[in-house]
């Protein structure tokens, strides 16, 4: 996966990511396609969970997937997850569940319940950063104004990292793919640099959703593993998502 | 074929909003889900539409399980097993599964499967 949240020269935000999912499960020789993320493309939806006909907040998400992972909250935050691997990894969390061990919360289950409860930036953000957890996460969160948009990074019981916009130091986005920010990404699959290169090329005073859209629509931030891009303005509520394709030449991951 | 081999990255892309052409393949469809309706009703309408579509991915789920463990053993042991830990899932989500594993006719452990896929890959 891939998520950015960029501040543009006026202070407004917008958040947007490339959802890849299916990594090694399954590879169509004949078609260079990844099995699970070609049956995963037709499940693909938007959702508007309303409450008293009033929208409480809109994700794009799977059917038949009841936790979210993309999502925004009209008027106050929008939130992705990216997939964090660490050998200590969901399976423990699994499995301490299973033994009874239950005061950590299902990843997708935490997304949905602050996307439903949260109040403010702020509130999401303190929830994401110290509810314990079953599995290691990012969690990339945009606000509805200037300076509000981090990457919480998460280990399966607190939070290891938060790295914030900061306009004012030229730190004007903050961008993660699923490696540590203070770590090299693996060579093998760094999206980390050429997105960066062309969200530095785009320039602040130029950003947007459809910039970013570009950034995301350049390989191989979009890859074969590539199911969805969203685009999210918080402060509007704006939500729009794409089906992605990534025709040949194209990298696996 | 260079081009597979990493790091391949082309120049960055521009004018690609709105989105057309090869690396767009559709715009994804709005359903509303309504809170105040019963957590094992509610995703009702958008699971009778993608009911088929949510059946193929299990099914090439299956597939691929049944190709690391061909005597079947890991399926059964989803489908058999797991669906005694939904009654441990918070609430609404263990009635919401139930009521998506009634409408779509896809045994109710590989709905769980489904729904904690990132906890079981995050290896």
């Amino acid at each position: 996966c891939t998520s950015v949240v960029a501040e543009d020269s006026a202070g407004k935000l917008f958040h947007a990511r490339n959802m890849d999912f299916g990594l090694f499960l399954g590879w169509d020789v004949k078609n260079h396609t990844w099995v699970v993320t070609e049956y995963l493309r037709p499940l693909v939806v938007n959702l508007d969970f309303q409450k008293g006909n009033k929208t409480v907040f809109k994700s794009t998400s799977f059917a038949g997937y009841v936790g979210m992972l993309t999502g925004v909250k009209p008027g106050v935050f929008s939130v992705t997850m990216n997939e964090r691997f660490s050998l200590d990894g969901g399976y423990i969390g699994i499995i301490e569940w299973i033994i009874g061990r239950r005061d950590g919360m299902w990843m997708s289950f935490l997304m949905r319940s602050v996307l439903e409860n949260a109040t403010s930036y702020d509130d999401a953000k303190n929830q994401l950063a110290t509810t314990k957890l079953l599995a290691p996460a990012y969690f990339i969160l945009g606000g509805n104004k200037s300076g509000q948009g981090c990457v919480i990074t998460r280990s399966r019981t607190t939070s290891l990292d938060i790295w914030e916009i900061d306009a004012k130091q030229s730190q004007w986005y903050v961008l993660e793919t699923n490696y540590d920010r203070w770590k090299d990404p693996f060579f093998l699959d760094d999206r980390r640099t050429p997105a960066m290169k062309c969200l530095n090329q785009t320039t602040q005073a130029k950003i947007s959703l459809e910039k970013i859209y570009d950034v995301l629509s350049t390989k191989p931030v979009l890859n074969k593993l590539t199911v969805y891009t969203t685009l999210m303005e918080a402060s509007e509520g704006k939500l729009e998502s794409y089906i992605r394709d990534c025709p040949n030449p194209c990298m696996p991951w | 074929f260079a081009q597979y081999v990493p790091p391949y990255t082309e120049e960055c892309r521009t004018n690609m909003y709105p989105p057309a052409g090869p690396t767009y393949k559709s715009t994804v469809a709005w359903y509303t889900i309504d809170l105040d309706t019963p957590p094992y009703k509610r995703w009702n309408q958008l699971l009778s539409d993608k009911k088929a579509e949510l059946a193929m991915l299990n099914q090439v789920i299956k597939d691929l399980a049944n190709a690391f463990v061909p005597s079947g053993k890991l399926v059964d042991l989803v489908d058999k097993k797991l669906p005694s830990l939904i009654e441990t899932f918070p609430s609404p989500f263990h009635d919401e599964l139930k009521g998506i594993a009634d409408v779509s006719g896809v045994p109710l452990g590989e709905v769980l499967l489904f729904n904690i896929f990132y906890e079981v890959f995050t290896v």
